[in-house]
């Protein structure tokens, strides 16, 4: 066949074996198909001086035109150990990612490494994880309040007034600081980052988290600055990671939620000596 | 306290809005950079002061690695024959954690304090990190364990003479593009 099944006692990723791209999760008893893919979305160039036109910069996302999916054939590398297993995708020359299971680790972790994103085009990216899902979630989503509880959000619509929604993207998206879900009647999807980052879900079943930005204009909101970041002449490498849990819609799925967002942000500092002066704690 | 309250003060700086969202200017991005750095480092010694108060040690030399969020350690890359990760849970209840250690290609064997073999496993750094622009890059791989820690725990790594005791990971596909890597550029 044309899969490729990475699991361990908890979780069953599948693959599609001739493009690298994940296809299929299954954990807690729920098996969904999910396509991850990376997408970039070209930076909106626009006039400062028309409020509506302004440049996609620090203050604000503005993408101009369509997303660009990276759903081509990838390269990919499988190891296979007892304690940990592990997926090195390989998307192109600045995208890469480690989709990783621990064993007796109840989520998935998707290691992204994004940069630096190349503006020899002239033009300014924003890069941004999406995961596909079948759920029907019928426009509406989750995203936390600054880790605190999730507040819903529909699709083009706001909580006290019918907006304007000029920008269709932009217009969706919600800050992400600790989680973004969606769920139908039977299953629920959520993700959780390591950092504040941008998100939305732009269709049925969709969630996707701004990874990495290169603009070249400033937005004129103030820093007066394009987000050009050209640390070593060459703009930024980013590296961080998102996990994903996939669960019953109506098991209280949130509460592993929170305690998975507890272990994802363990204070753990290590400290390295040589064993030559070998200590034992009091 | 002098250092301690040099990294309060400069946390304190880093909760303005400018920080929080990055809408700094570059500059200011970079002195950000330099006074979390300063402040970090300065901070260790108060760190390895209170290990040195848990453990019985009087003058151990607990190494911290600030870019292990680049798989590189330079503690680990220059002494890697023999070496104690001490793991600090400031939580109050036990906590486990999946521990990754950035290693040459050898064998090796971890052990708790009892000296009980922990299962370790070797996993290569994905080669775009190695290609990562001042990234060193003899160490190629990851040593991955599992430690539990109550409040303090020790893990002793030690390289093996023999291949026998190392679960090596076995390659179970491979699909590779052709890997062009990216040619360092001075600035």
């Amino acid at each position: 066949t044309d899969e490729l099944v990475v699991q361990n006692s908890q979780i069953k990723l599948t693959f599609v074996k001739s493009t690298g791209h994940l296809k299929t999760i299954e954990m807690n008893g729920v098996s969904e198909n999910i396509e991850q893919n990376f997408a970039i979305y070209k930076g909106a160039m626009g006039n400062n001086g028309i409020a509506q036109n302004r440049s996609s910069g620090a203050y604000i996302f503005r993408p101009d035109g369509e997303v660009t999916v990276l759903s081509d054939k990838i390269g990919y590398t499988v190891y296979d150990g007892a304690q940990v297993k592990e997926v090195h995708q390989h998307v192109n020359e600045w995208i890469s990612q480690v989709i990783r299971l621990y064993e007796g680790v109840n989520r998935v972790e998707f290691e992204w490494l994004v940069g630096p994103i190349p503006i020899d085009d002239d033009n300014g990216k924003e890069i941004v994880t999406r995961f596909k899902s079948g759920l029907v979630s019928n426009g509406v989503f989750f995203t936390d309040s600054n880790g605190r509880e999730m507040i819903k959000r529909e699709l083009n619509k706001r909580e006290y007034f019918t907006p304007n929604v000029t920008e269709s993207v932009s217009g969706n998206y919600y800050p992400v600081t600790a989680r973004i879900a969606l769920e139908d009647s039977q299953k629920r999807l959520a993700l959780l980052n390591d950092r504040a980052q941008g998100g939305s879900s732009l269709a049925d079943g969709q969630l996707e988290l701004m990874l990495h930005r290169r603009l070249l204009r400033d937005d004129a909101f103030g820093v007066s600055e394009a987000l050009n970041e050209t640390q070593f002449g060459t703009g930024l490498i980013a590296r961080g990671k998102v996990f994903l849990i996939l669960n019953e819609a109506e098991s209280k799925p949130t509460v592993a939620e929170r305690l998975a967002q507890q272990e994802i942000h363990l204070p753990f500092w290590k400290f390295f000596s040589s064993s030559n002066t070998a200590s034992v704690v009091k | 306290t002098e250092d301690l309250d040099e990294l309060r003060q400069v946390m304190g700086i880093m909760q303005h809005h400018d920080a929080i969202t990055g809408t700094e200017k570059q500059a200011v991005a970079r002195d950000y950079d330099r006074l979390l750095t300063d402040a970090m480092v300065d901070a260790q010694d108060n760190a390895r002061a209170a290990l040195r108060v848990l453990t019985n040690l009087s003058t151990g030399q607990f190494d911290s690695c600030l870019e292990l969020n680049i798989s590189v350690c330079a503690f680990t890359r220059e002494s890697a024959n023999n070496v104690v990760v001490t793991l600090f849970n400031p939580l109050a209840h036990p906590s486990t954690q999946f521990v990754r250690v950035p290693v040459k290609q050898q064998q090796y064997l971890v052990t708790d304090e009892r000296g009980r073999a922990v299962p370790s496993e070797l996993v290569p750094v994905p080669w775009q990190v190695l290609s990562i622009q001042h990234r060193p890059n003899d160490t190629q791989h990851e040593l991955v364990f599992k430690a539990t820690v109550d409040k303090l725990a020790n893990y002793y790594i030690r390289v093996l003479p023999s291949p026998k005791a190392l679960q090596r990971f076995e390659r179970v596909h491979s699909l590779r593009h052709d890997r062009n890597r990216i040619e360092p550029k001075d600035e």
